[in-house]
């Protein structure tokens, strides 16, 4: 059954979503069969696909949450063969509010996936910018997380308290998960910041931290407004090239596991 | 009595603490009585001068939404003079849940800061990257908004979202608030997409989008890591002398009101 893996950082823009669209779409490449669930309510994950807005209005992750549609309806096909995606529309933040009184509500992600675990090798799930209700049902549902880190002062500061949040799930509410790697993000050789984030984040984190660096580069910014992935859009820039080594340490990463 | 400006866009990492920060600090170079309140849980306002966690413990915006502290207890001074901070610590995002059903929920941050309004010309509040309970009682407290748009494609997609919320704030909760102006940031002269964003914005709408454009520039992310806003940490430098001019263009709107 399907491994479950979330891209989570309560930090806003440090590349949830781009690597959530290029990791899924990498390891579609590589063969593996891979779904995609977008729970931001920005539904940037989405776009990056070129889902349009009429296609996702009656069957996204907003109206899997609350029982309207089931998994295997609310998953559309990509462009990219061996690649769907469950789509988001802003509706989704309302969920925070009106799951709040349910039964066992940091499950209804997990719950609603079951139905899909077996059509699938990988699932990914890209995060809003915050440890509310719908990262902590995507924490609850998921077998590990990846954490994008930009190498910035005000990222680092905040990757303490994920980590917090990470350990209290695990204590709690789900047990078997961990914390696959953490992932360096717009990498900036130009800058000495970079450097000094990266390797305090090294020093700290060791082996956790993948050897993959994706570096900053500006084609990874121009892709989205094609709704294509980078690797489509522009496989032979660092970028992409940096996606699908990225991909390749984690599918080797998961031979040893 | 203060004008209350609301810095906003759920949108992550467009630079919303980053124009809190050296706006906040700008206007009191320019002689102004300003309080900066942090209102984003991830508390980066509070460490982009240089607060520490041992000050915000006791006096912060948690403790004053509770009631626990009001506001003149919970200002802190910085080494700018003429300029406060009121600290946020990441109990902040607790609120959320504590608030849900608290009579007039979003009027709380209004309430508190009532006490403070008249010791201050400008009090600036930075907000977390999501439209949930703290931005709309920042939104309620507040006689306008300023939305920082980073020059991306993602970034845009979420301007119309950001504007639909703000009018339903305008049409219930706060008759009085307006949209203050745009400002685009990040912006890199090499990068096409940077242009064709700010193109795109100031053909929707016009003149609310400031002339003053903050350019990409390294120094004003290496600022937080020494507690400094970038106007002190280098004055002379692009990033600084963008924010010094978008304060000179704020006087001169509130000039001609
Ligand atoms: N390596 C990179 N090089 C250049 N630009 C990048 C890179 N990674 C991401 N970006 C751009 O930076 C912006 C932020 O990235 P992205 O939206 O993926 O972050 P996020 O963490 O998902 O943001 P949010 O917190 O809003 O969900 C986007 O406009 C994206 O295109
Ligand atoms: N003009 C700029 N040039 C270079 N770096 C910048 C610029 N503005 C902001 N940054 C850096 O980009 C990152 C994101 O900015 P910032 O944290 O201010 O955004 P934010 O909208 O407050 O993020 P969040 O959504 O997490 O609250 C920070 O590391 C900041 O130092
Ligand atoms: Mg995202
Ligand atoms: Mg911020």
């Amino acid at each position: 059954t399907a491994r479950i893996i979330v891209i989570a950082n309560q930090k806003g823009g440090v590349g949830k979503t781009t690597t959530s669209v290029n990791l899924a779409t990498a390891m579609a490449a590589c063969g593996r069969r891979v779904l995609l669930v977008d729970f931001d309510p920005q539904g940037n994950a989405s776009t990056g696909f070129g889902i349009d807005l009429d296609a996702r209005r009656e069957t996204n992750s907003y109206r899997l949450l609350t029982g309207e549609v089931d998994a295997s309806a609310a998953c559309h096909k990509t462009d990219i063969s061996g690649l769907d995606i469950l789509p988001a529309i802003v509706d989704l933040s309302a969920a925070e509010i009106e799951l709040a009184d349910v039964d066992a509500r940091e499950f209804r992600l997990q719950t609603a996936l079951q139905m899909v675990v077996h059509q699938y090798d990988y699932i990914f799930i890209d995060c809003p910018p915050s440890l509310g209700l719908l990262t902590v049902n995507a924490l609850c549902a998921a077998d590990c997380v990846i954490v994008p880190l930009q190498c910035e002062f005000y990222a680092l500061e905040g990757l303490s308290q994920l980590m917090r949040t990470i350990e209290m799930v695990q204590q709690g509410l789900n047990r078997n998960l961990v914390v696959q790697g953490i992932v360096l993000t717009m990498f900036d050789s130009r800058n000495k910041l970079s450097e000094m984030v990266a390797n305090d984040v090294r020093s700290h984190f060791g082996n956790l931290v993948y050897h993959t660096v994706i570096p900053r580069n500006v084609r990874i910014s121009e892709a989205p407004s094609f709704g294509q992935p980078v690797l489509i859009y522009d496989l032979k820039c660092a970028g992409a090239q940096a996606y699908v080594a990225l991909a390749a340490e984690l599918l080797s990463q998961e031979k040893e596991a």
